[in-house]
């Protein structure tokens, strides 16, 4: 297999196996927000919003779903013209690289399908019912466990163990 | 802090 080296690093790609390449996921920050409902109810939120219900990156269904991510640690420097720009600032490329190579995403990040509220997404952490609701039950949006397998120096395959049906999903890193 | 967060959909 040939993996192509990520324009952007600490970011996680969908990787297109069999034509070896790459799709830019969407990127975006959230705050963990905490909202409770109705002052004596119960009713409890925390998590994490994405804007819009529908991603711009989308993936066609398939049964092995592959990513990668780069933290840049074995990428040769991209253009010279950077490089130097990077050398007159006082940073060289391998101390850059010795930065960079202790990201290390392993056990950092998951992967959840989205919940929807009023137009946007929305990732649970926690999510329990008021003293009326029916589900008392703490929820959190449905997560999926995946394999990372390193490729080489600072770079990983992730491997989804499950087929993902058609939906919207999100990776979070701690 | 926030989070950073790669979404993506299936189709």
């Amino acid at each position: 297999t040939d993996y192509p080296e990520p324009e952007f690093k600490n970011e996680v790609y969908f990787f297109n196996k069999g034509e070896s390449k790459l799709v830019r996921l969407e990127k975006s920050l959230s705050k963990l927000e905490t909202k409770t409902k109705a002052v004596g109810m119960g009713g409890y939120e925390s998590g994490y919003t994405i804007s819009g219900t529908k991603a711009t990156s989308r993936i066609p269904e398939s049964p092995n779903l592959y990513f990668i991510f780069s933290n840049g640690s074995s990428a040769p420097a991209s253009n010279k013209q950077n490089d130097s720009t990077m050398r007159a600032n006082g940073i060289d490329q391998s101390m850059q690289n010795s930065m960079n190579s202790m990201f290390d995403p392993t056990n950092s990040l998951s992967l959840y399908k989205t919940d929807f509220e009023k137009g946007d997404r929305k990732i649970f952490m926690q999510k329990a019912g008021g003293a009326f609701s029916f589900n008392h039950k703490v929820q959190s949006s449905d997560k999926f466990t995946f394999s990372m397998r390193k490729i080489k120096e600072g770079y990983w395959e992730l491997v989804i163990d499950k087929h993902l049906p058609k939906g919207e999903y999100a990776f979070t890193i701690a | 802090g926030e989070t950073t967060i790669y979404s993506f959909g299936i189709d």
